[in-house]
């Protein structure tokens, strides 16, 4: 889901507090979210609205809900004037059989106290992208392709965009070039590795979608095939005619039988 | 079945092969699992040849893909498999060059197995490393840890990769299969696939057989 250009600010909608069914899933993003924060800087859950979508034994939830953050306590690190910051957040949430799993997460910074708040935003609050997940696209390291631990997902948050903003476009040429060394690839010319560079590009898209649906440990990144497209992987490595009725085999007898 | 076994340690497993830009991975997921059986029938790992069957199984379509029922045909009635030494992988179709006289291993017959992972566990354990087929959806960027899509994306009937079981066991309590892949170790954990274990993930528990070695 594209992030958005700009923080928003509350809508006049009414907003009410969870609805029962609401809750547990909004409670489950207010987790997610908190994840990795400090207990001082830990938000709590203001109001939520939100719809919900039955897919087979699931439910889908649409959620978007005021998140405040604590007062800053540190006079260190708190600015003037100290206020207390609104986040409104919207969330997608996949309930099945009662596991969930955060879809999306997607938050700008309102200041409720005063009106136009986009305009405050635009003026110099920064992207709810950038001030997420484990650090700010500035602050990301060179990409290392060999490390394990490396996540995009700072990264991953912005690709939506389109066009991707500069700073990102650079970030990604210089991961695309880490891959081709590490995978020793050649191209035939200029306008092919540009091409190549488009695919590497949506493919991690792809690949942070991915990651957001799997329910394992599974971790889903740069590998040795992310410059084809995915009718370049199908053809090419994998097997279509495994989906054809095989030949008719001998059941083996099961261990305990043996 | 033991609560986890790895046919790796045991030496059952020959190492990750590369099947190149080719969809062979029929032929690998199969001589994956004869080298498993003549091991543990004849006690010698032996590394097998998949260009063999390329070149040899008319049935199967080579690079263009292939099924391991007929493949297990395809070696019964050539009269065995060649080493890799012998009969090295080139990743593409050549004309047959098969002798007989080569041969290292042979199959009597192969069979199929349950679709219960419980059962395929035991099997595993007590049998060989076993071929099996699966929904490779997400392995284009899968790079470590255990595999789970969710069932929609991964669908069992959307098979279109063949793969090894050589183990399974848990990880933090999470359970897993470990398959040997053959796209070449430097893809996913050293060549490895960890796909969850019991809940029928992206049809692991379709399409399970093996060759029987007497």
């Amino acid at each position: 889901a594209a992030a958005p250009a700009q923080p928003r600010a509350a809508s006049a909608q009414a907003w009410v507090p969870p609805s029962p069914e609401l809750r547990a899933p909004a409670l489950f993003a207010l987790e997610m979210f908190n994840r990795g924060r400090a207990a001082g800087t830990r938000v709590v859950l203001g109001a939520v609205r939100g719809r919900v979508h039955r897919v087979g034994q699931g439910s889908l939830y649409s959620l978007e809900a005021t998140l405040m953050e604590p007062p800053c306590n540190d006079p260190t690190v708190c600015q003037l004037p100290v206020s207390k910051k609104t986040l409104l957040c919207s969330f997608e949430v996949l309930d099945e059989l009662g596991k969930h799993v955060l879809l999306r997460k997607d938050c700008g910074l309102v200041d409720t106290k005063v009106p136009g708040a986009e305009r405050a935003q635009a003026a110099g609050e920064p992207k709810s992208a950038f001030t997420q997940g484990s650090g700010t696209i500035s602050s990301l390291s060179q990409p290392r392709l060999d490390n394990r631990n490396e996540t995009f997902s700072p990264v991953f948050s912005l690709l939506n965009e389109d066009p991707l903003p500069q700073d990102l476009a650079v970030k990604m040429a210089s991961i695309f070039r880490n891959f081709v060394i590490t995978y020793n690839r050649t191209y035939e010319s200029k306008e092919e590795a540009q091409w190549r560079l488009s695919v590497f590009v949506h493919n991690m898209v792809r690949a942070q979608k991915i990651q957001a649906l799997d329910r394992g440990t599974a971790q889903y990144g740069v590998t040795k095939f992310s410059d084809l497209t995915e009718e370049e992987f199908r053809t090419t490595y994998l097997n279509p005619l495994l989906r054809e009725p095989g030949k008719k085999m001998k059941q083996a007898k099961s261990v305990g039988d043996l | 079945a033991p609560p986890e076994w790895d046919w790796r340690s045991k030496g059952a497993v020959t190492k990750v092969k590369d099947q190149g830009m080719c969809g062979s991975c029929w032929a690998f997921s199969v001589t994956g699992n004869v080298e498993g059986q003549w091991f543990l029938n004849q006690g010698t790992l032996l590394s097998l040849s998949e260009q063999e069957l390329l070149d040899c199984d008319k049935i199967d379509k080579a690079c263009m893909g292939g099924l391991p029922s007929s493949a297990y045909s395809a070696i019964k009635n050539l009269g065995g498999l060649e080493t890799e030494d012998d009969y090295s992988y080139r990743g593409h179709m050549q004309a047959c060059n098969f002798s007989p006289e080569k041969a290292k291993v042979y199959i009597n017959d192969s069979v199929e197995l349950s679709q219960n992972e419980q059962k395929l566990a035991a099997w595993l354990a007590k049998r060989g490393p076993i071929s099996v087929a699966i929904n490779a959806f997400g392995m284009q960027f899968y790079r470590h840890g255990i595999s789970r899509p969710l069932r929609p994306l991964c669908s069992p009937w959307l098979i279109d990769h063949a793969v090894l079981l050589v183990g399974y066991g848990n990880r933090s309590d999470v359970p897993f299969w470990a398959i040997k892949n053959s796209w070449g170790t430097d893809w996913g954990e050293k060549g490895y696939y960890y796909l969850h274990r019991g809940s029928g993930a992206c049809g692991v528990n379709t399409m399970a057989s093996s060759a029987v070695v007497d």
